[in-house]
């Protein structure tokens, strides 16, 4: 799971 | 998203609706800490860090703004609107954050995903705010009469993070890979805090009798 799907909650 | 994860966002929003409601139409922060304040901004701004370079979707894209723009207006009524400075008590709101500011930066520095300063200033952010209500629950201790709005503020703030917690169950057995375990633990611990205020709060809700915490 690459770094943006870490990211995509607020 | 789903609808734990969409409930929680507004959950959140609402709580500071309401703060932000309470201080701009009474015109008062009595019993709010600008400790914890000051701490929300600052979780917002290293966990937002990204918001120009990182495009998920408009929503993600307007809720930062908000957040943003939010906590840091609520910052500057405290400190610099004249009738909202004075209502605010300062010699109550003595928590000294440099204990959790430090000690999550360090922490941030130790464990995290990767050691770049984005990704560290992020992982900061989501340790910050599972500790940042700290200075309002002591607050809230030592304020005698806690008023409905304060109340509601610190209660719809704790119910964001527990529906996050049930997003987060949702999209483990949905989401083949989905392992978050820096932010499940981070969120486990913010929910944990508000533990006995939520006892306290239903008790005083169903009882129908002002909030009181005991010191």
């Amino acid at each position: 799971e690459d770094e943006d799907d870490k990211h995509d909650e607020l | 998203m789903n609808v734990f994860r969409l409930a929680g966002d507004m959950t959140h929003l609402s709580s500071i609706l309401v703060l932000l409601l309470k201080i701009h139409t009474i015109k008062s922060c009595a019993g709010i800490s600008l400790k914890t304040q000051e701490l929300y901004a600052l979780v917002f701004i290293t966990r937002y860090l990204d918001i120009f370079d990182r495009f998920t979707s408009i929503y993600n894209f307007l809720m930062k703004l908000i957040f943003l723009g939010s906590s840091l207006s609520i910052v500057w009524y405290m400190r610099r609107h004249k009738a909202v400075h004075r209502s605010y008590d300062k010699d109550q709101d003595t928590f000294r954050y440099q204990f959790i500011v430090l000690p999550c930066l360090l922490l941030a520095l130790v464990i995290n995903h990767k050691l770049t300063f984005k990704e560290v200033m992020w992982t900061f952010s989501l340790y910050l705010e599972a500790v940042a209500i700290l200075p309002q629950l002591v607050l809230l201790q030592r304020t005698r009469n806690i008023d409905n709005l304060t109340g509601q503020y610190v209660f719809l703030l704790g119910a964001y993070r527990a529906l996050y917690l049930l997003n987060w169950v949702y999209r483990y057995f949905t989401e083949p890979g989905f392992v978050r375990w820096i932010t499940w633990i981070a969120g486990l611990v913010q929910t944990l805090l508000y533990a006995d205020f939520f006892y306290y709060y239903i008790l005083s809700w169903k009882n129908n009798v002002k909030l009181e915490l005991p010191a």
